[in-house]
């Protein structure tokens, strides 16, 4: 069996995948907002950090909005495949 | 910080719960998995009512299955990564059961961990909490946690965890039966059955006397009198369809058949108790069934007051229900007499060998799109349009994709959704393309299971789903289905 991938690179991209996947970011959502301009790409810049802050304080870890060395470790750990926020169909959450 | 329910639970308590018959480990004993599974669960059974029993048979209530990469839902694992395994909120179909990644390296024994190895007991105990409905808890320590925290040697349910399960089920009553306050009389010879013993039971209403914990028996079929609906949705009010302008038909020939696969056998044979014999020995699913082409005998005109419906559609503000290579039209002064007529009559541009569709919906351009197989036909009324059949690919779907069972415009927020087994995409018409969060499972719509036959909006506009005869209307707000027990669809669509 190969050996467990603990070191592979976390960037933003691994990240939003990340906040995709276990339901704290929905999907498409930054894609939109690298379109739009002014104060609309900052309101989705925002829902990225809120995102990675919703993370932190699930996972327990400092709340900094940032993806400092803790939640990169968080990120590598095993954990179940579920979301930790369940998606709601018709728009709502 | 605290558990979370999920909002579905089940309605009975007794419990079943199966290894599944095709997707066993490749790397471990059968029979000591089977032993770990059983200790992950009773871990629940001691904090609640609940019981459970293993069977062997894919219809038991938690069928557990380990599996690789993309493994039929809308969740893959990735090889040896970080995500080790999931499960479905309680439902019927796939809910309730649990998927473990066949590429990790599961542990057996209690002992700690490490890096590498992943305590298969730890981590069941976790997946039999969704199968549950519990979600996840952001209490650090509690078994809901979703990130893997290993085990203690002599583990103890975590407090959190006891509130939710028991908030949903109730604490397990230790009093002796005798002198239980609401034990009633058993009506049939009490039938000692116990934890470890492996039974095939039969989902009916029935009394269960479980005499191991000194439970007392609880009365699971309801004293009530049947439900009889209480509404009756109004019924369908008809006005004449505006008359087609016939152009000139280009003679267009598409061959292409199609056919429905065949239902999946069910697996049910008795279980001894040790482990099965001449048990298949490698991790390779069995092949879907090769699908066969319906047949299509001369006399293969569908009985009205007595089928099952392929498709229904309201196109034109008419309602067309399609069976087989025939459809109704029921207009403003009921069913047009004559009917059920071929389909290709009015739609010439479908293929010739047309056995079925698997799919109609009108579309917000009131364009007609008609799913068949691996392919789409759009029809401009009743004229293909041009450069159509086209494949499912077209619209984002997954080249896997075999056929769509239904697709309808939602009310509720006016998008098209395509539903196929047990997945569900959201459509943009604008885009042409299905959309990025999809496919999601089909429990998210509670009530209707999978493989669905067909859905539409009525001029109501509530939303029914069609399943073998029987239809149910569909709570859009709630998302379940406002009456467990289906309605006779001939009745009350076709007025027979």
């Amino acid at each position: 069996r190969t050996a467990r991938n603990t070191k592979h690179n976390i960037n933003e991209k691994t990240v939003k995948n990340y906040l995709e996947t276990f339901g704290y970011l929905e999907k498409g959502q930054l894609e939109v907002g690298n379109l739009l301009m002014g104060d609309m790409a900052q309101s989705y810049e925002d829902d990225f950090r809120i995102a990675i802050k919703t993370l932190q304080q699930f996972g327990g870890i400092p709340v900094t909005g940032e993806i400092d060395a803790a939640t990169k470790q968080l990120m590598r750990q095993r954990r179940c495949g579920r979301p930790d926020r369940e998606l709601h169909e018709g728009g709502r959450h | 910080k605290r558990f979370a329910k999920q909002g579905e639970m089940w309605k009975h308590t007794n419990l079943t719960w199966s290894m599944s018959s095709r997707l066993i480990p490749s790397q471990l004993n059968l029979h000591e998995t089977r032993h770990v599974l059983a200790r992950a669960l009773d871990v629940w059974e001691q904090a609640s009512r609940l019981t459970f029993t293993e069977v062997n048979s894919d219809e038991a209530d938690i069928v557990v299955s380990f599996a690789r990469r993309n493994h039929g839902d809308a969740y893959p694992f990735d090889g040896r990564g970080s995500i080790l395994a999931h499960a479905f909120f309680p439902g019927s179909g796939r809910g309730g059961d649990a998927h473990f990644d066949d590429d990790e390296l599961w542990l057996l024994q209690p002992k700690n961990d490490d890096e590498e190895g992943t305590s298969l007991f730890a981590v069941a105990a976790h997946e039999f909490g969704h199968s549950l409905g519990l979600s996840h808890s952001s209490v650090k320590g509690a078994l809901m946690f979703p990130w893997y925290q290993g085990i203690q040697p002599n583990f103890v349910l975590p407090e959190d965890d006891r509130h939710g399960i028991q908030d949903m089920y109730g604490p397990k009553v230790k009093k002796k039966w005798a002198d239980n306050p609401n034990y009633r009389p058993i009506q049939t010879p009490p039938t000692t059955t116990t934890t470890t013993t492996t039974t095939t039971t039969t989902r009916r209403p029935y009394i269960h006397y479980h005499d191991r914990h000194h439970t007392n028996h609880r009365h699971d079929y309801n004293p009530r009198n049947p439900e009889k609906p209480n509404y009756y949705p109004t019924p369908p009010t008809y006005y004449p369809i505006p008359p087609h302008h016939p152009r000139p038909t280009p003679e267009t020939t598409t061959r292409s058949v199609t056919n429905r696969p065949a239902r999946y056998p069910n697996v049910g044979h008795e279980y001894p108790s040790h482990p099965r014999p001449n048990y298949p020995n490698h991790n390779v699913p069995k092949a879907k069934p090769s699908p066969t082409v319906r047949p299509t005998p001369s006399s293969d005109i569908p009985d009205t007051c007595n089928t099952s419906y392929d498709a229904v559609a309201l196109i034109r503000g008419e309602l067309f229900i399609f069976k087989n290579r025939y459809h109704w039209r029921i207009g403003s002064q009921g069913r047009y007499p004559q009917y059920p007529i071929e389909i290709s009559r009015m739609w010439s541009g479908l293929p010739k060998d047309l056995t079925h569709v698997d799919a109609v919906y009108e579309r917000p351009d009131k364009k007609i799109a008609f799913f068949v197989g691996r392919k789409l036909y759009l029809f401009d009324s009743q004229y293909l349009v041009r450069g159509y059949p086209k494949p499912l690919t077209h619209l984002g779907l997954p080249e896997s994709l075999e056929k769509i069972d239904a697709a309808m415009v939602w009310g509720h927020n006016d998008k098209t959704y395509f539903y196929s087994g047990t997945m569900y995409w959201k459509f943009d018409e604008e885009e042409g393309r299905v959309e990025l969060d999809y496919p999601r499972d089909m429990s998210m719509w509670k009530g209707v299971g999978y493989n669905i036959d067909s859905v539409f909006q009525w001029r109501d506009g509530k939303t029914y789903f069609f399943k073998g005869k029987g239809f149910w209307k569909f709570n859009d707000l709630h998302m379940r289905v406002e009456h467990e027990r289906q309605l006779p669809s001939a009745t009350f669509w076709m007025k027979c």
